[in-house]
This record gives structure tokens, C-alpha cells and sequence, in this order.
């Protein structure tokens, strides 16, 4: 077992023990080893040096590597917790435990803030916005007139930037998703409740002595 | 034409927003 472990973490960098993961999250150890198996496919989808780089990344999002996305990028860098330019184990299992379904709505709330607030000023600003609704109308092929992005974005702001400083800040943030919950959907992947199905593999690989359900 | 979605509506439908592509095989 020592060695089956000392393998995993020469050959993962930043892997950490699962039952350790386990304890700082709401996955459960067989969770945590599912996660590994999704982990090892695509960290080794275009470098195979057990971690995860941006373009590996798009690729497990798009399934087409080509594809240079902001939203990806942003996820990516949000992922990227040590700033290193990749993706580590651990990295992966704490930024996925945001989306847990049982993760605290605080965290789901934060991250989502982070994810909009592109320049990492602490507010998401006006032109921020706008750059993100180009961005889609690029990706979707969606066409919109200019005076209707300004319309979207007068409309947006005038409900969402509480004191009209032209920028929303995270209590404002909060605020507004309370009112329009839909929004926080993205931030939970009802997938990860059944990781341990899509991925039963891991019980072949693990590296605990008994399985922690 | 009234505008009726805010702007984090049709964002949060990007595709490289939506992160339940990685669990599919």
C-alpha cells in the first residue's frame, strides 16, 4: 500500500490523500478516488504529467482543444488555487467541491463573484460585463446591436448596482443573485452526487484500505 | 423591442461556463 501511494504521488504531483480531501470537503473518500480517475483522463489527455494545463482543460469542457474560450480561461485560472499555469489534484477537488450540491450557497455566491470580476479588482465592473457579453455573442454566433448590449447593460446595472457607482461589489452580488437565484445554476454539477457511478474504476485504484462511503 | 434578460442571464449560458461537460465520457 506505502508504495502504491508513493507511485500516485511521483507520478501527481500535488496529489494529496484522499481521506485528507475528504475531511476539508463535502465528498466522501470514494468520492474524492472517483474524482482521481476523472482527474488521471484529463491530465493526460494532451501532456501526460499528471496535471492539468489549459488546454487540457478546454478540452475536457469542449472536447475540442482548438476552441479559445474567456469563460473557460477564467474557470481555469480560477481552478489554477496555487497560480502555478496548471491544475493540480487537490486544486481540482477543492475548486469542484464549490459545485457540490451541498456545498454552502456563500461559496457558490464568492466564486461566482470571482468568476465575473475578470480584472481581480474586487467589483465587477461595467466593462467587465460588456467584454463577457461579447465574448458569448462570439461563442454563440448570437447577433446584437450595440445600443442593445448598452440596453442590457442599463438594465442590469440599474438593478443589480444598488448605489449607481457604475460597479457591483460582493454585497451587492449577494443581493442581487438572492433575487435571481437562477443564476447560481451553473455553480452546481448535480454529476458530482454520482461520481462514484460514472467512475467506478476507482475501486480497482484505491489507495485507502476500506472504502468510506 | 423591451429588453428582458440582465446580462448574468445570458452569460451563465456559455457553453465554457457549463462545467458538466467534463463528466461526459
Amino acid at each position: 500500500m506505502g508504495c502504491f501511494s508513493s507511485k500516485v504521488k511521483r507520478q501527481f504531483p500535488g496529489h494529496e490523500d484522499p481521506v485528507s480531501l475528504a475531511s476539508q470537503t463535502a465528498f466522501t473518500v470514494s468520492e474524492v478516488e472517483a474524482l482521481f480517475e476523472l482527474y488521471k483522463s484529463i491530465s493526460s489527455s494532451v501532456i501526460d504529467d499528471g496535471l492539468i494545463n489549459k488546454e487540457e482543460f478546454q478540452l475536457a469542457i469542449f472536447k475540442n482543444r482548438k476552441k479559445e474560450n474567456l469563460f473557460a480561461n477564467r474557470i481555469f485560472d480560477l481552478f489554477d488555487v496555487k497560480k502555478k499555469g496548471v491544475i493540480d489534484f487537490s486544486d481540482f477537488v477543492r475548486s469542484l467541491n464549490v459545485f457540490h450540491p451541498n456545498a454552502p450557497q456563500e461559496d457558490k455566491i464568492d466564486f461566482s463573484f470571482k468568476l465575473y470580476d475578470l480584472e481581480n479588482t474586487g467589483f465587477i465592473e461595467r466593462r467587465e460585463v460588456k467584454q463577457m457579453l461579447i465574448a458569448l455573442l462570439c461563442e454563440s454566433e448570437m447577433k446584437l446591436a450595440d445600443d442593445t448590449i448598452e440596453l442590457i447593460l442599463d438594465k442590469t446595472f440599474r438593478e443589480a448596482d444598488v448605489n449607481q457607482d457604475g460597479k457591483i461589489d460582493l454585497s451587492e452580488w449577494i443581493n442581487f443573485v438572492s433575487k435571481n437565484p437562477s443564476l447560481l445554476k451553473i455553480m452546481t454539477l448535480p454529476y458530482l452526487r454520482d461520481i462514484t457511478t460514472t467512475f467506478p474504476s476507482f475501486v480497482f485504484n484505491s489507495e485507502v484500505d476500506e472504502i468510506a462511503t | 423591442e423591451p429588453v428582458t434578460m440582465n446580462a448574468f442571464e445570458l452569460i451563465s449560458t456559455s457553453q465554457g461556463l457549463n462545467l458538466n461537460s467534463l463528466f461526459e465520457k
